[in-house]
């Protein structure tokens, strides 16, 4: 019988973008995205994995990504030296 | 907000002098302030564009209608966006309903017109607390995002969320960000409002947040890093009383904003909801009237007396009203005290505090047939103490770096009256068909506004500050003292301590000139960071370009406005440089000290001669025994040249 391994949401923080002053919203953001997947499929196998699995691609100032993952890929991309942090899309209160 | 800016000093009875910060900032103008929260309802009179110029060219953010063809923004609301995949991610898949950043809870409302709305007049809870409404920076133009959704076992904003919000926020050119919102303290780097606020604070954007309302116990204060601005809450002047009269004769005052009212001068037979328990209910759930727990048979026709738990505002009318009581009575549990929240409530009310609900429920056991009666609420100014921090106000000290004080000030955040949603009742009960344009609620999230306001006009006056000079310029010139000179209080009448109050009360007038400042640059808060011991490689990483930690580096001597010792072994020398961004002259410091702790500044006087100059001084900190301090002190360094007072807390504990 096959078994599922259970996904959670995470935060893959890779610190920030060094775009240049001619930062073009759309070339640019599109060019991180591409490689934040390259980064993950790295991990999942392949780009198409890896497209359907992240759903936050954070492109501007913020270098990082969020998607679905399971656990043991969650710490395996954690021990990555790219990586500063890798942590749950946990919910927060308004206050 | 009607009252609070009255009593911050920014006007008086509706007057604003010259050396007001209003009219110094010009309320101001052209900054641009974002709010992480639930949104906005973009039809409130707060944010309506009158005798507002154009949209200021550096703003290049969006108005995302979404699927709601309803939502407009204007030259006030330049901006709205949503972002709802994180929160979709643990709540599976949305409607579309959840593609519009329009404010269905009101929150978001509240805390963006606290934080910048237009003046708008006549604004009040059904009569109670009226006056004109306005927002800290009431011409400085609003950005929406919301992040914050239905709750998913009580939370509403997913860290995703709100990290792809601030990337974008920071892009669209925002001045400054207010986030009324928090979680469990958590390292910083996965946290996603420290990871946001450091990539803004790099921006020069100056993020405030609020510290939480898990007070009043210790160590409970969220939103912890040092680049953040974390404001507790307290109360001001003005109260809505409405007296619980018992049978005895006996009265109490509590609060309330009800807009029903008992029938005059009848007394209605009394209830504990202990004794109105419904069979299969538990005593401790019955006591604080929760869903399901009340018999009505025991409850109709009469007053039913509800304990508080930790949250005021839950639905405890709504369950009194459908178990068929007249009003309700709500009283504090000891933790709570004497914090006592003028909240709308679905039926007649008053919430009283501790000892007074020990009265109460005291005389219901011990008479055969007790009675009572609930005055209608009136609106009470100029009340004394105030203000007092609110019992639940999250505390310090701060469980990720213990070395920097949090929170850093407060500011007024019970029974504020701001914009609502009117997707909402005022009391957000299910079956609350009330609509209201402002409603009156508690919490640090409506402190945080408060400050986010005064930034805004920071931000307008001295465009060239860096976030870290605002917000020292707001913490060195805050007051520990209330409306009667004596120290600030907690809501136990006890005195507060710095872990409630921070640097103390907001003074915005005295932050536009505050002489001196500590100040703090990106690369400061890339060696606090290597103090945390992050390394080269992760650093670089933030920098964007190669960065070596200096070889000196103890997270006691990051430049910042307050002063901790954490563990304090024998004597320690704390190193601070002030920055001169008023007029020329001589500060001489003063120690205000604290018991079993002597403290010493080298050199006792700086001399500053032009604008921008920076002095050093060191702070020497000593155990005057083994046994002193073993519990935290407090005390107090003050810089002062007789016109400007640069204060900072201290605060020492011995290891």
């Amino acid at each position: 019988t096959p078994t599922f391994a259970i996904k959670k949401s995470y935060v893959v923080y890779l610190g920030a973008h060094s775009h240049g002053p001619d930062f073009s919203p759309l070339l640019d953001s599109e060019r991180v995205t591409q490689s934040h997947y390259e980064f993950l499929g790295s991990f999942l196998g392949s780009h198409e994995v890896a497209k359907e699995a992240l759903f936050y691609s954070y492109t501007r100032h913020i270098n990082g990504f969020a998607a679905t993952l399971e656990e043991e890929v969650a710490a395996e991309i954690a021990n990555h030296p790219r990586v500063i942090s890798v942590f749950l899309n946990k919910g927060r209160k308004l206050h | 907000t009607t009252r609070s800016w009255d009593f911050l000093g920014l006007e008086h009875n509706g007057f604003v002098p010259k050396s007001s910060l209003w009219k110094k900032a010009r309320y101001g103008e052209n900054a641009i302030i974002g709010n992480l929260d639930t949104g906005v309802w973009p039809e409130s009179k707060s944010f309506s564009d009158e005798e507002l110029g154009p949209i200021p060219p550096k703003w290049k953010g969006i108005c995302q209608k979404g699927l709601d063809s309803s939502f407009h923004c204007n030259r006030k609301l330049i901006g709205a966006r949503y972002f709802n995949k994180g929160y979709g991610a643990a709540a599976g898949p949305l409607n579309s309903t959840f593609d519009s950043p329009r404010d269905n809870e009101g929150h978001g409302s509240h805390t963006l017109s606290t934080a910048s709305g237009n003046f708008v007049p006549a604004a009040n809870v059904f009569g109670f607390g009226n006056g004109t409404a306005k927002g800290g920076s009431p011409r400085a133009r609003v950005a929406a995002y919301k992040v914050c959704w239905p709750p998913i076992d009580g939370n509403e904003c997913f860290d995703a969320d709100i990290l792809a919000a601030f990337d974008i926020a920071i892009h669209d050119g925002v001045d400054v960000l207010s986030v009324s919102l928090g979680g469990s303290p958590a390292p910083f780097f996965n946290d996603s409002v420290a990871i946001g606020s450091f990539h803004a604070i790099k921006h020069g954007i100056v993020v405030v947040c609020s510290g939480g309302n898990s007070g009043p116990a210790d160590a409970t204060v969220s939103n912890v890093a040092p680049w953040e601005i974390t404001v507790g809450a307290s109360t001001m002047d003005r109260e809505f009383p409405s007296y619980v009269i018992l049978g005895n004769k006996k009265s109490f005052k509590g609060q309330s904003l009800s807009a029903k009212a008992l029938q005059i001068g009848k007394f209605y037979p009394l209830v504990s909801a202990l004794d109105a328990k419904a069979a299969n209910a538990s005593a401790a759930d019955a006591l604080l009237c929760k869903p399901a727990t009340l018999d009505p048979k025991k409850v109709t026709g009469k007053i039913l007396v509800c304990l508080r738990g930790q949250n005021a505002r839950v639905d405890k009318g709504q369950q009194a009203l459908e178990a068929g009581a007249v009003g309700m009575i709500l009283a504090n549990n000891e933790l709570t005290g004497n914090e006592i929240i003028a909240d709308p409530h679905v039926l007649p009310a008053s919430h009283i505090n501790y000892n007074d609900g020990i009265n109460v429920f005291t005389y219901i056991n011990s008479t055969k047939s007790p009675k009572g009666y609930i005055t209608p609420a009136t609106t009470k100014l100029g009340t004394k103490p105030a203000p007092f921090m609110a019992a639940f106000s999250s505390k310090g000290p701060n469980t990720v770096t213990p070395e920097i004080l949090k929170p850093d000030i407060t500011a007024p955040g019970v029974s504020i009256i701001a914009a609502y949603t009117e997707a909402q009742g005022p009391t957000n009960e299910e079956f609350d068909k009330r609509r209201i344009s402002f409603n009156s609620i508690s919490g640090t999230s409506m402190s945080c506004p408060h400050v986010s306001g005064i930034v805004g006009l920071l931000k307008t006056l001295h465009p060239d500050w860096s976030p870290a000079a605002i917000k020292s310029a707001i913490m060195t010139t805050a007051r520990t003292r209330d409306n009667q000179m004596e120290p600030l209080l907690n809501s136990s009448n006890f005195k507060a301590t710095p872990f409630s109050y921070g640097a103390g009360h907001v003074n915005p007038n005295g932050a536009m000139d505050p002489g001196l400042v500590y100040d703090l640059s990106f690369n400061d808060y890339l060696n606090f960071l290597c103090a945390l011991r992050y390394n080269a490689t992760q650093i670089e990483m933030f920098s964007e370009k190669p960065y070596k930690c200096s070889k000196k580096i103890s997270l006691t001597n990051l430049n910042y406005p307050s002063i901790t010792v954490p563990k304090l072994s024998g004597s320690i020398a704390v190193t601070r440089t002030l920055k001169n961004v008023g007029t020329p002259g001589t500060y001489r410091a003063r120690v205000e000290n604290q018991a079993g702790i002597s403290v010493s500044v080298e050199p006792k006087s700086l001399k500053f001669k032009r604008v921008g100059e920076e002095k050093s001084f060191t702070l020497t900190l000593k155990a005057k025994n083994p046994k002193a301090a073993k519990d935290y002190a407090f005390g107090k360094l003050i810089w002062s040249d007789g016109t400007h007072y640069v204060r900072s807390p201290i605060v020492v504990k011995a290891a």
